[in-house]
């Protein structure tokens, strides 16, 4: 509960939160994404976090559905891994959802 | 030394060798590539090998340069990860490099 509360407050004082792991590609990809675009999201890697790493996993897992990384909110909102987002990014609604914080 | 060998043996004896994780999009983007292209890799799970995973990793890097997964052999010679894999198959020289070997 701790954890999960610690969760909610980030993704919501962080106008762009991503959960992460240092050495896997699609992570990569999305931190990539954003900063081509102009926006420095917040991220945290969960491999660099010793034991809390994998509880925070399953925390995301509980609050999100999504058990993988990469793991995006944008605004407070779930928006998915890295293929959504890209998705998003392709569809011209990403630069949609970024306008609505102010941030871009 | 009796990895590097056995490796060796490995991509020798078999056309299409995948070192891969099971978790990691990038590896199952390579096994699924390949699976499109109706040839069957031997793949194996540097995850699924307790403590012969690292190992075998580093015996890899040895050979190859390469430390990452996906790990990629055609016909006992190396091809790359996921990146390079994808680029020669929309090269169209994946299936060049195939044919030589009699297995599409
Ligand atoms: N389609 C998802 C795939 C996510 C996925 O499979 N992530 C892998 C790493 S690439 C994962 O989290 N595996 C379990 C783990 O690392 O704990 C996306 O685009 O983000
Ligand atoms: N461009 C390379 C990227 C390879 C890469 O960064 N692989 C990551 C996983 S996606 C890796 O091996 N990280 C270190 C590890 O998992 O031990 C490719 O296309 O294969
Ligand atoms: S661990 Fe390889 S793509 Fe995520």
């Amino acid at each position: 509960a701790r954890l999960e509360d610690s969760v909610k407050k980030t993704v919501a004082e962080n106008p762009v939160v991503i959960y992460s792991k240092t050495w896997c590609s699609y992570s990569m990809e999305v931190k990539s994404l954003f900063k081509r675009i102009g926006v420095e999201p917040l991220v945290i890697e969960l491999d660099q976090l010793g034991a809390q790493g994998p509880q925070l996993q399953k925390v995301l897992e509980r609050l999100t559905g999504q058990f993988t990384v990469p793991n995006v909110f944008i605004g407070g909102k779930h928006i998915g891994g890295c293929t959504d987002t890209v998705k998003l990014y392709r569809k011209g609604e990403l630069s949609t959802l970024l306008s609505e914080l102010d941030i871009d």
